[in-house]
């Protein structure tokens, strides 16, 4: 499972 | 961070200054859709939930911060001020706006990366941004002309997120696994529905001539 990415875009 | 997604950043900024600006200086809605903005308040409130929660960058935290900003007051000056309310055309903006929520949130609810609150609100913002122009839209074919401010602040609004489609085809070629169907499918659509407003602002602009809609 990809890392949990974080919401970087607006 | 890539140069698309600054430009979009800067295009969405633009777009809600031009409109804060107008009301605030002429003192003026008038061509304006309460219910968009209301509906931009709401997609804004629902997208940064995480604000305190999750810190990225001081840029995306100071992005937010204008973006809920200015949507929150362009509502409180259409609604309250004393004088710019009296120039909103209550009875040309009749969008039923509430029924544009209920699905998207019918839909959040159906389709999102993951089932918890946070991600279903955060889907849900997205699907209600889509969709948000169109009791501006509509107005705008009520109401025939339109004055080159809010024409610029539409403009500004559908180019914002043609920008963050080109950051989305950066960041898939770029990055591995950034792939986010939802958010390139709701972009897509959003982009879309701009896309016959745009024909006649251009008509307008290489004509010279004032943005008439047609009927």
């Amino acid at each position: 499972r990809p890392s949990q990415i974080k919401k970087d875009e607006l | 961070m890539n140069i698309f997604r600054l430009a979009g950043d800067m295009t969405h900024l633009a777009s809600v200054l031009v409109l804060l600006l107008k009301i605030h200086t002429i003192k003026s809605c008038a061509g304006v859709s309460l219910k968009t903005q209301e509906l931009y308040a709401i997609v804004f409130a629902t997208r940064y939930l995480d604000i305190l929660t999750s810190f990225v960058s001081i840029y995306n935290t100071l992005m937010k911060l204008i973006f809920l900003g200015s949507s929150f007051s362009i509502v409180w000056y259409m609604k309250y001020h004393k004088t710019v309310r009296r120039t909103y055309d209550r009875d040309q903006d009749t969008f039923r706006h509430w029924f544009l929520m209920l699905p998207c949130l019918l839909l959040a609810l159906l389709i999102h990366e993951k089932f918890t609150f946070f991600e279903v609100l955060w889907t849900f913002s997205l699907y209600l941004e889509a969709v948000a122009i169109l009791p501006q839209l509509v107005l705008l074919q009520r109401t025939r002309n339109i004055d080159n401010l809010t024409g610029q602040y539409i403009f500004l609004l559908g180019g914002y997120r043609g920008f963050y489609i080109l950051n989305w085809i950066y960041r898939y070629f770029t990055e591995p696994h950034y792939v986010h169907w939802i958010t390139w499918i709701a972009g897509l659509v959003q982009t879309l529905l701009y896309a016959d407003f745009f024909y006649y602002y251009f008509l307008s602009w290489k004509n010279n001539k004032k943005l008439q809609l047609p009927a």
